[in-house]
């Protein structure tokens, strides 16, 4: 791409042959072509390096600036995350703990899992791990009184930050749905503002069924932020664009591993190098 | 839905005579597309397209009255044998236990399936051994063992200080002793670009010679299914491949990528986070070929 070529529709061709390979999604890449074509013929471009800057600003366009994570002055600073199954939402919640508590906040964590075996388990592992404190729930508890129960902990233990795990479900399901919705309504009667931070959780290998998923959790509850995790993989995670086009959430955060330090700042800059790697 | 769009391609074909690349053009377009959106590989696709093209210019389409009904039934045709025959099952060993290894990438349902496997092979009276060869996953042990009591299967485990290999070689010797003829070595999820643990998985197969490696892939995976099916298929051989989280919307087009890539069988679909033996159910190609094209 970088190197000097003429700007032809083979080049044309090449380049929405490495969106779509990326999961950036037909209509993003139309979108994307014709926005870069608009510039080419506009600006006069006739070489590759050209059109790669203009390409890049073109997605850059689309993604927005980066937003960083910020833990503000809550007490606690409530952090919903949710997702469908295995995404990656209770490993990534293990490494935000370990970064607040690097950054010298007191983290608590609600395990709101109270369905998959071992969920709590696993979560309870990574609190160890990450110097967090965990927030169970009884045999057989609603997920919604543990968060209840977690914020008046986070507040009575003056913690800064509360980060509440959910178990995974597919969008599909309307009645694990409407629990999410609930467990935000719960947050904001214990908590005025809570969920501060709404997390979606989407997995790097995903396709554009990451779409349909994002637009349907959003409707359950407002989401905030996403990360994408297992980058550390082949897949390029381009369905970002368009879920930041779809629900107005900036990516804040990625996975690219399995360890407690494995995570990363979103950086746009880097995701577009990476997608022409 | 394709069909849909695809009557509207056809609409332009009647009374235009002979077929040409230019008038078949807007319905390989819509097929593209569909496709595209249903997470087919990019290359995939444009072989299948390429195939579909060159048998609606030749002379089997030539001269007939009805070329949209021609188009429809040859892409129908193509995708029936991309995506196989029906179901295969998972083969018995012709002696000593059967063993099933399950590998895959992190997240895709390898646990559960393990479950749902066991649960299978007793309602078909064989004596299942779960074995709790993820020891890196926190609780992944915890995990398979209260699943195998929601099953009744009683699960092998070494804890997380032996190593995977050895668990699985223990495992075998363990159903020899205790009469378990099938064992379902649930593996952790791992990439396709490590090293290390892709090796893990080749010693295993080299110690236990398992009877069947199953890749668990979920159903909503994108363009990367292809790289992920074509390194596990290159270093190990597969013989099968489930989908999982086929309960949710998810078109499945993975499931073209990775037929194509290793010609493999998909032997099952996995349709809910239950477990229970309505959550894992033979694969049916007509149906995903259909769910595929929207
Ligand atoms: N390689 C890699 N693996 C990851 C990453 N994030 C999570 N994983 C792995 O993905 C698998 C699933 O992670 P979980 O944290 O259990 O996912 P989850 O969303 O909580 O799953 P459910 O609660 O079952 O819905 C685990 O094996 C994790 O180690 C990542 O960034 N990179
Ligand atoms: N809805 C739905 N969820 C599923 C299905 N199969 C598995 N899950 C869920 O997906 C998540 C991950 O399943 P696991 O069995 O832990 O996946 P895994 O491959 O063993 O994960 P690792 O060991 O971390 O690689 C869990 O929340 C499961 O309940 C399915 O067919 N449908
Ligand atoms: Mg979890
Ligand atoms: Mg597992």
């Amino acid at each position: 791409l970088r190197v000097g070529r003429r700007i032809d529709e083979d080049l044309m061709e090449e380049i929405e042959e490495i969106l779509i390979q990326s999961d950036v999604g037909v209509d993003t890449t139309l979108t994307l072509m014709d926005n870069v074509r608009e510039r080419v013929k506009s600006e006069g471009l006739s070489d590759s390096s050209e059109l790669a800057s203009v390409l890049k600003s073109e997605i850059l366009n689309l993604l927005g600036v980066d937003v960083p994570l910020q833990i503000k002055d809550e007490k606690p600073y409530t952090i919903l995350v949710l997702g469908v199954n295995g995404a990656g939402k209770t490993t990534t919640i293990g490494k935000l703990a370990s970064r607040f508590i690097a950054d010298g906040h007191r983290v608590l964590v609600a395990a709101g899992d109270t369905f998959r075996a071992a969920a709590e388990d696993q979560l309870s592992i990574w609190c160890e791990r990450a110097g967090a404190e965990l927030i169970r729930g009884g045999e057989n508890a609603e997920p919604a009184s543990v968060v209840f129960d977690a914020i008046h902990a986070a507040k009575h233990r003056d913690a800064d930050v509360l980060i509440v795990d959910t178990a995974g479900r597919l969008h599909t399901k309307k009645p694990l749905m409407d629990e999410l919705s609930k467990i935000g309504r719960v947050m904001g009667r214990a908590h005025t503002g809570a969920p501060h931070e709404v997390l979606l959780v989407v997995d790097g290998t995903v396709g554009q069924n990451a779409l349909m998923q994002a637009k349907i959790f959003n409707e359950a509850v407002p989401i905030t932020g996403v990360v994408v995790t297992k980058l550390d993989g082949t897949a390029k995670g381009g369905i970002v664009i368009a879920v930041n086009a779809e629900i107005g959430a900036p990516v804040k955060l990625i996975g690219i591993g399995e360890k407690l330090d494995d995570l990363r700042d979103f950086a746009g800059a880097d995701f577009v190098e990476a997608l022409f790697a | 839905s394709l069909s849909d769009r695809l009557q509207s391609t056809f609409k332009r074909l009647k009374g235009q005579g002979k077929l040409t690349e230019n008038n078949i053009s807007d319905t390989l377009r819509e097929v593209r597309r569909a496709f595209l959106e249903a997470d087919v590989n990019y290359k995939v696709t444009r072989e299948f397209i390429e195939r579909i093209k060159v048998r609606a210019l030749g002379q089997e389409v030539l001269g007939s009255l009805t070329p949209e009904l021609q188009i429809a039934r040859i892409i129908g045709e193509e995708l029936t044998q991309l995506m196989g025959e029906k179901a295969e099952k998972i083969r018995i060993a012709p002696s000593g236990p059967t063993v099933v290894m399950l590998a895959g990438l992190q997240g895709a349902g390898k646990t559960t399936v393990a479950a749902k496997l066991a649960l299978r092979f007793r309602k078909e009276g064989r004596k299942p051994l779960l074995v709790a060869a993820d020891v890196y996953r926190p609780a992944a042990i915890k995990q398979l063992q209260i699943l195998g009591e929601q099953t009744e299967t009683p699960v092998f485990s070494m804890g997380t200080e032996v190593s995977p290999v050895d668990i699985a070689a223990a495992s075998v010797k363990e159903a020899l002793a205790h009469g378990h003829n099938c064992v379902i070595i649930d593996t952790a999820g791992r990439l396709h670009v490590d090293e290390t643990l892709m090796d893990e998985l080749r010693q295993i197969k080299e110690r236990v010679e398992p009877t069947e490696i199953l890749l668990i892939v979920d159903a909503m995976t994108g363009q990367d299914a292809v790289n992920v099916a074509e390194n596990f298929n290159t270093d190990l051989e597969i013989d099968g491949v489930i989908l999982t989280k086929m309960d949710g919307d998810a078109r499945g087009g993975a499931a073209l990528s990775i037929r194509h890539v290793t010609q493999k069988p998909i032997k099952f679909i996995s349709v809910g986070e239950k477990i229970e033996a309505a959550a894992l159910e033979e694969f049916h190609p007509e149906r995903m070929s259909s769910r595929i094209l929207g």
